[in-house]
């Protein structure tokens, strides 16, 4: 599971730098990955949680949501292929790594209670159309090879971290139906903002 | 009318 989730990540930017995928090609890859969140979402992890008994459940939902539209604001819609390159830019543009690294990190998470692994090929088709837009505007934004390379790995990095950390650290397999519930707030968030 | 593909395809794949 590491390895599908990192070579999703090596699959988009090594097509960047091997053909330059079009405008139209990544925008119909992002539909169809937003059109698979959004059925996983509803198909397999809403009926997961919802099968334990909790009343706070649609809440943790909301509060999903918030949090992905807070988030949009600082990575400024990279998730949805959305990226105005300012050229020669010196500075690492740290707010929109960050968020992005945050929301590889939350998609991690539920992975670990999905006994079928739907929601793990989503991530990896999903991660594709990501990879490719960071990987381009890091190259179109002339940062150092080094900057590039290291950026891109830490990126490919934070899914199989929220992965293992909620398989391990106690307090998120304790609340992990509480995690799941926020998550898909965010999933249903940038699924439908993709489409 | 390739987006419309892309989404049904999406829909369908975990739909099975």
């Amino acid at each position: 599971e590491f390895f599908v989730l990192i070579l999703s990540v090596i699959i988009g930017s090594i097509s960047v730098l091997i053909t330059k995928p079009s405008k139209k090609f990544i925008q119909i890859l992002l539909t169809f990955s937003g059109a698979y969140l959004l059925s996983v979402t509803i198909l397999h992890l809403l009926p997961e949680v919802y099968e334990m008994n909790t009343k706070n459940i649609g809440l943790f939902i909301l509060f999903g949501i918030l949090i992905q539209s807070i988030l949009e604001n600082f990575s400024k819609g990279v998730e949805h292929g959305h990226v105005h390159v300012h050229k020669h830019v010196e500075k690492v543009p740290w707010l929109l790594l960050i968020s992005l690294g945050l929301h590889a990190f939350f998609e991690g998470i539920p992975l670990s209670n999905e006994h079928n692994h739907s929601l793990l090929w989503a991530i990896f088709i999903h991660k594709i159309p990501i990879s490719i837009v960071l990987t381009t505007f890091l190259i179109q934004s002339k940062f150092k090879n080094i900057v590039i390379i290291s950026i891109v790995i830490l990126f490919a990095l934070m899914t199989p971290l929220g992965f293992f950390i909620s398989n391990t650290v106690y307090i998120f397999t304790k609340y992990l139906t509480e995690l799941t519930a926020i998550i898909i707030g965010i999933f249903l968030h940038i699924s439908t903002i993709i489409l | 009318f390739k987006k419309l593909i892309a989404i049904l395809l999406g829909f369908a794949i975990t739909w099975v």
